[in-house]
């Protein structure tokens, strides 16, 4: 099944 | 000091009355070429990141650059309550950095509103991010589409599911989804073009076939801001979040990185 990934896997906090 | 005028119910406006559904918070950066917004939304999923040039202002002057975190629902309400052909003015003195003072004049110049909004911290909301240059040749896939259509599909699809999966190949790009209901495939020829055309669906950047599902709250929230332009550039890649482009005049832009969801 499917599951929401997070934006911050992709981008680190500044 | 930071002060810009603009009149009532311009892009400014109307960009943050539609980033409202995601956004509380964001972190305001300004300099003398433009302001830049950053913001997450409160799940995570969205980092929102926009830059409105100084020209789209009927005034703009920033003597020094500063960053603010502003809490953008407050700002909106407070901005409501302008009246048609009032001119609108925000600004940050140096003297003071705690807050904000929106000011609204009436058309004959005999009514004056002012307002402080507080300013909040926001730090949070500022994403490492690489240079956009370096970072739009990474995806796989971008293709741009009148903003009307792009609403229109992800309207379709939430009839019958929560997801989308956006797939894009040379020959077709498609929007689809299944449910209990049912399913809808939604699917657009591309033209292949550098300029794409106000009309249509143009694939301008092709390295590979990729798909991507995506939950369509956070698309139709996509969609919602991307309907104050004409067209909407998507770019599809499976190493980075899903990005919806509109440019605003020559120079500025709103982009939407949002995360996918992955098979487990």
């Amino acid at each position: 099944f499917q599951v929401q990934t997070e934006i911050l896997k992709f981008f680190a906090v500044q | 000091m930071f002060e810009l005028t603009m009149a009532k119910g311009s892009i400014l406006q109307g960009v943050l009355e539609a980033i409202l559904d995601l956004v509380n918070v964001a972190n305001v950066d300004c300099s003398s070429k433009g302001f830049s917004l950053q913001a997450l939304d409160t799940e995570h999923v969205v980092f929102l990141s926009l830059f409105f040039p100084s020209e789209v202002f009927r005034s703009y002057r920033c003597d020094e650059d500063c960053s603010m975190g502003i809490a953008i629902a407050d700002m909106v309400d407070l901005l409501r309550a302008s009246n048609d052909g009032d001119i609108i003015t925000i600004k940050v003195t140096d003297q003071n950095f705690e807050d904000i003072t929106i000011t609204f004049e009436s058309p004959d110049k005999t009514k004056t509103t002012d307002m402080d909004l507080q300013l909040v911290d926001a730090r949070s909301h500022r994403l490492k991010i690489s240079e956009w240059h370096d970072m739009e040749s990474e995806y796989q896939a971008i293709f741009c589409m009148p903003s009307a259509q792009f609403m229109l599909n992800c309207k379709s699809l939430s009839v019958i599911d929560d997801d989308v999966v956006i797939r894009v190949n040379e020959e077709v790009i498609s929007f689809s989804t299944k449910g209990k209901s049912g399913c809808v495939n939604i699917s657009h020829v591309p033209n292949k073009t550098d300029n794409p055309e106000k009309a249509s669906v143009t694939l301008t950047h092709m390295r590979g076939p990729v798909s991507l599902t995506l939950n369509l709250r956070y698309m139709k929230s996509c969609a919602k801001v991307s309907t104050l332009f004409d067209q909407v550039k998507i770019g599809l890649s499976t190493k980075l979040p899903l990005m919806v482009e509109c440019k605003i005049a020559e120079k500025g832009y709103i982009r939407y990185f949002v995360a996918p969801k992955i098979t487990e």
